[in-house]
């Protein structure tokens, strides 16, 4: 079956969206096959990848509500290899919509049942900045968790309750849900903030906190605006080197495993 | 009665919290009396001024859903002038809890209608990144909504289906919400995504748009560790004299209209 990753956290602004759209680039350009989810109502993966809001006939939320299935919910994206099923606003009413269904939080997980290998090797979940029951149905439906961290002081005190959620959705509804690694994102090494909160997490974390620190970088934030990875946009700047060695890093854990 | 304003966009870590607390510093030099609600479970607004997690017996939890009255729920901050009712985890469910109440979006303008101009010039409410019931019930309670806008590619994806939220309020709810101004944040005039944005939105908002823009100034990111507005922790900072100025506008606004 495919490694399903939730990217997440409750924290707004942290580089989800950003994470979620230049792993699965890089993770392509290593030759896996990726699909890529986007849960966030916002619909910035889907915007980030070229697939704009007049395009998106079947959504996430179809998958979630219409027993659509996976396989029917799919678009090609211009990167070979990389797949999408976009994110649209009547997610946002998703959260009260399934609160009533008895399994609720499963929805995404018996989607994801019938698929294989030979589907995909990687399926990303990029989820909206929130604990409500579009990121609870990631979690159950993930094996792992990758939390990007902002290099910034309010980013570590949400870490806590974020870690705090995948226990009890381990608890309750996925035992083999792991954390596949915490990620520092807008790294700037000439500042002390980013240092401070990179000496905390690695203090407090350990070995979680992946090595690869995603530097702040304005290729990075320009190039959701060409609807292209940074890989593609700006192929020689920092952002695109990170996110290479992140897929790196990533493949190399999980050999290890 | 006080002049209330929700601080909300649904778009994450675009600088509604930090706009929350400066703004409100800002106004207490100017001799405003400056209620600050934290709405966003993850309490950012309430550590940013230096009311940690253990001290939030009373809380916006209490005030939504065990009648709780603003008075009882008030705590000083180290500002005179500037009162906080801080937010905690538990809020993140009052989501779901609120959902079965009968007046479920207006809890909040409930608990702030005893109240009158001696409690409070301002009442300023930081929202959660998201349209979930925590925002509609600060819309329902608010004289008019604060926008602030990241002069970031994303940022301005979100902002026709919060202009549309806002309608929305304003047609079931709150007939006289106004929009008070979108606030272009964490500004970068060397940088032409900023410029980008910044012509995008005054083309399309025209006056809406504050003359002043929040320049992205290190030393706003640094403030919150020391739990104190930058107004305080470094008032000569470029963040400090564009909050003041923002302050200003605002004011001189509200005597025009
Ligand atoms: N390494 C980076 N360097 C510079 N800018 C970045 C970087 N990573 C992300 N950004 C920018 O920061 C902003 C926030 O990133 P992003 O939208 O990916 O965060 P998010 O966590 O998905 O936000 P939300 O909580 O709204 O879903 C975006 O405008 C993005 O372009
Ligand atoms: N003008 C600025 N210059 C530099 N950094 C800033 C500025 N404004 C905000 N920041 C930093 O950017 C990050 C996001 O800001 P903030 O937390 O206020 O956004 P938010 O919209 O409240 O986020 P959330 O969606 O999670 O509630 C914080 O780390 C903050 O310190
Ligand atoms: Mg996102
Ligand atoms: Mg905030």
């Amino acid at each position: 079956a495919p490694r399903i990753i939730a990217i997440t956290n409750q924290k707004g602004g942290v580089g989800k969206t950003t994470t979620a759209i230049n792993l699965a680039a890089a993770l392509v350009e290593r030759e896996c096959k990726v699909l890529l989810v986007d849960m966030d109502p916002q619909g910035n993966a889907s915007t980030g990848l070229g697939i704009m809001s007049d395009q998106r006939d079947r959504s996430t939320y179809d998958v979630l509500m219409n027993d659509m299935s996976v396989a029917d919910a799919v678009h090609q994206t211009d990167l070979d290899g990389l797949s999408l099923i976009p994110a649209t606003t009547d997610l946002s009413s998703a959260d009260i919509d399934l609160a009533k269904a008895v399994d609720r939080s499963q929805k995404l997980r018996k989607a994801f049942s019938p698929l294989s290998q030979k589907d995909w090797d990687y399926i990303l979940i990029d989820c909206p900045p929130s604990l409500n029951l579009l990121t609870v149905n990631a979690m159950v439906a993930a094996n792992s968790v990758l939390i990007p961290l902002q290099s910034e002081f309010f980013a570590l005190e949400g870490l806590s309750q974020l870690m705090l959620s995948i226990r009890e959705v381990r608890q309750t509804a996925n035992p083999d849900l792991r954390i596949e690694g915490v990620l520092l994102t807008m790294f700037d090494k000439r500042n002390n903030l980013s240092q401070q909160v990179e000496e905390d997490a690695r203090d407090n974390l350990g070995e979680i906190v992946f090595q690869t620190r995603i530097p702040r970088n304005i290729r990075v934030s320009e190039s959701p605006s060409y609807s292209m990875p940074v890989l593609t946009y700006d192929t020689a700047s920092q952002g695109a080197v990170a996110y290479r060695a992140l897929a790196k890093e990533l493949l190399n854990r999980a050999e290890a495993v």
